[in-house]
């Protein structure tokens, strides 16, 4: 019911990740993390392993992009948008000057 | 219109940056956009200072209280112009480097302004108006909902669900008319959007999103911004 073409063949829940352990460490090495204490490494594991269903989750929500293990996948969601983004809440001001309407034909 | 456009093609568009653990990403949207109408203006490429925003800009929405743009706790690309206006403009990236840092001082030495901006206004909620504005005036800073970035890697993003609620700021450089949607079978037009994480995020720092439905709030706030020459 996911794809047309390629058929799950394993179960969804959570201890039947492929390999997390795998995919964690390869994520370790390739942006350079390293974790000062094993709680912390513990920590940051568990939300790697939820980041990882989440991707799988976003791929099936949005199928014609690849979503999968970025630089941000040992962070919370809360922990990303406070680090990495800063858009603050608000809509155009309304006094703002509007773009003249251009004429987009020919 | 043409049926693709990409203003990396035309030389406006400085290479990929990265904000680091700084929620300044609006500081990079203001300064791409102001970058490629400084070069629309003068012909001439210049890299300019993200840090001179996230050091001196505190300018505030006048119509909402606190709504003031607060280095790496966040701001907003309007206001970043309008602070840019009465400034007198910015100073080049290498004479004001990128520190990540907030809370220093203002160092911003009007002396050595390379890029001034002369006017700047909102886009209508109309995507023909924005690719006619994106064709016209250079690179737009754009607001959207950047969910969907935590995750993503490449292709067209094209989330069946995304919400319209603005987090993160951005620059739209181009757009094309189509590419392959698997799912969908069909072809989807995008838009081509510089992101500022680094090179090694999305797709060599790009971000492809498609066109049409507003999709994640794309088109809900987008600014242009006009330069001047001044060295």
């Amino acid at each position: 019911e996911d794809d047309l073409l390629i058929r799950q063949v394993v179960p969804d829940a959570e201890e039947h990740l492929l390999n997390a352990e795998h995919h964690f460490s390869a994520f370790k090495a390739k942006f350079g993390r390293t974790y000062a204490t094993q709680e912390e490494h513990d920590h940051r594991f568990r939300i790697f392993k939820n980041n990882l269903l989440r991707a799988k989750s976003h791929q099936k929500l949005d199928p014609s992009a690849v979503h999968g293990v970025t630089k941000f996948s040992d962070l919370t969601p809360a922990e990303f948008r406070r680090q990495f983004l800063g858009l603050k809440p608000l809509l155009l001001p309304t006094d703002a000057q509007k773009a003249p309407i251009l004429p987009t034909n020919d | 219109l043409p049926s693709d456009f990409d203003w990396r093609d035309h030389g406006a568009v400085t290479g990929v940056k990265n904000q680091g653990s700084c929620g300044s990403c609006w500081s990079f949207s203001a300064v791409g956009a102001l970058e490629g109408a400084h070069f629309l203006s003068t012909g001439e490429l210049v890299s300019l200072s993200e840090q001179q925003l996230v050091d001196c800009d505190h300018e505030c929405d006048p119509e909402e209280r606190g709504a003031c743009d607060s280095g790496c706790n966040g701001g907003l690309m309007t206001t970043a112009f309008e602070y840019s206006l009465k400034a007198g403009g910015l100073m080049r990236e290498n004479d004001y480097p990128y520190t990540g840092r907030d809370r220093g001082p203002c160092k911003f030495d009007k002396s050595k302004i390379a890029a001034s901006v002369a006017n700047f206004s909102v886009v209508s909620l109309d995507e023909e108006q924005i690719a006619a504005n994106l064709v016209k005036n250079g690179p737009l800073a754009v607001g959207i909902n950047a969910v969907f970035m935590q995750t993503y890697i490449g292709g067209v993003s094209c989330p069946y669900i995304c919400g319209k609620h603005l987090d993160h700021g951005v620059l739209l450089v181009g757009y094309g008319a189509g590419a392959y949607a698997p799912i969908r079978l069909k072809e989807k037009p995008f838009w081509i959007i510089k992101n500022s994480w680094g090179e090694s995020w999305g797709e060599n720092g790009y971000y492809k999103i498609c066109r049409g439905h507003n999709v994640c709030g794309v088109d809900s706030m987008v600014s242009t911004v006009a330069a001047i020459h001044t060295s």
